[in-house]
């Protein structure tokens, strides 16, 4: 899983 | 970021500014769906909360300040200043059909289970069936006007370029997001028909 992500994109 | 991210900015910007002019110049909303559009507006609501949480670029909060703001102004303008104009009787899709399963589906199936991480799972399964009630709408009128197809498609470009680019993300980045290539995949299948028609119709 990947946790804390960092949704960057629109 | 790679020249697939951005032309699918682009097109996705495109395709809601042509939508917009069409119906301010045309001062009417005839075969637009007011339910899709209030879905698009639910979409960028709960996806960019991170507006207040999360800086990532003067570019990212630009670009998703106004799409929020012209996804607002798009629900007045059909459901307000040219209401009258507005063609509720054939935008007849059943919107709990499309929100109940995507509501439970965000609680299911999401990278972390916290508000924010939930909501944006939500936006990006609502996203992908959310031009539904247009294309419902669509086939029961079986007629769209010229500018309605070219929104469209742009938005059908801004989606394969979407894919387009998490392909270069994952080769280059090693980067990808399970949940959105999923429902992008899907979300580009429902356009493949509008595709279809769109060259076909084009040539007659």
């Amino acid at each position: 899983s990947q946790k804390g992500l960092k949704h960057d994109e629109l | 970021m790679n020249i697939f991210r951005i032309l699918g900015d682009v097109s996705h910007l495109l395709a809601i500014i042509i939508l917009l002019l069409k119906i301010v110049k045309s001062k009417s909303c005839a075969g637009i769906s007011g339910k899709s559009q209030i879905l698009f507006a639910l979409v960028f609501t709960t996806r960019y909360l991170d507006l207040f949480t999360n800086f990532i670029s003067v570019y990212n909060t630009v670009m998703k300040v106004v799409f929020l703001v012209c996804a607002y102004i798009t629900v007045y303008m059909i459901y307000v200043k040219f209401r009258k104009t507005f063609d509720s009787e054939n935008d007849s899709f059943r919107l709990e059909f499309l929100l109940v399963p995507v509501t439970g589906l965000s609680f299911l199936e999401n990278h972390s289970f916290t508000p924010l991480e939930i909501l944006w799972t939500f936006s990006i399964y609502l996203e992908s069936v959310a031009i539904l009630p247009q294309l419902f709408m669509i086939s029961k009128t079986g007629e769209a006007e010229t500018i309605t197809t070219h929104y469209l498609f742009f938005l059908g470009l801004y989606r394969a370029l979407y894919i387009a680019n998490w392909v270069w993300r994952y080769h280059t980045e090693n980067f990808y997001d399970q949940i959105a290539v999923v429902s992008g995949v899907v979300q580009t299948i429902f356009y493949c028909d509008f595709f279809y028609l769109y060259v076909t119709k084009g040539r007659q």
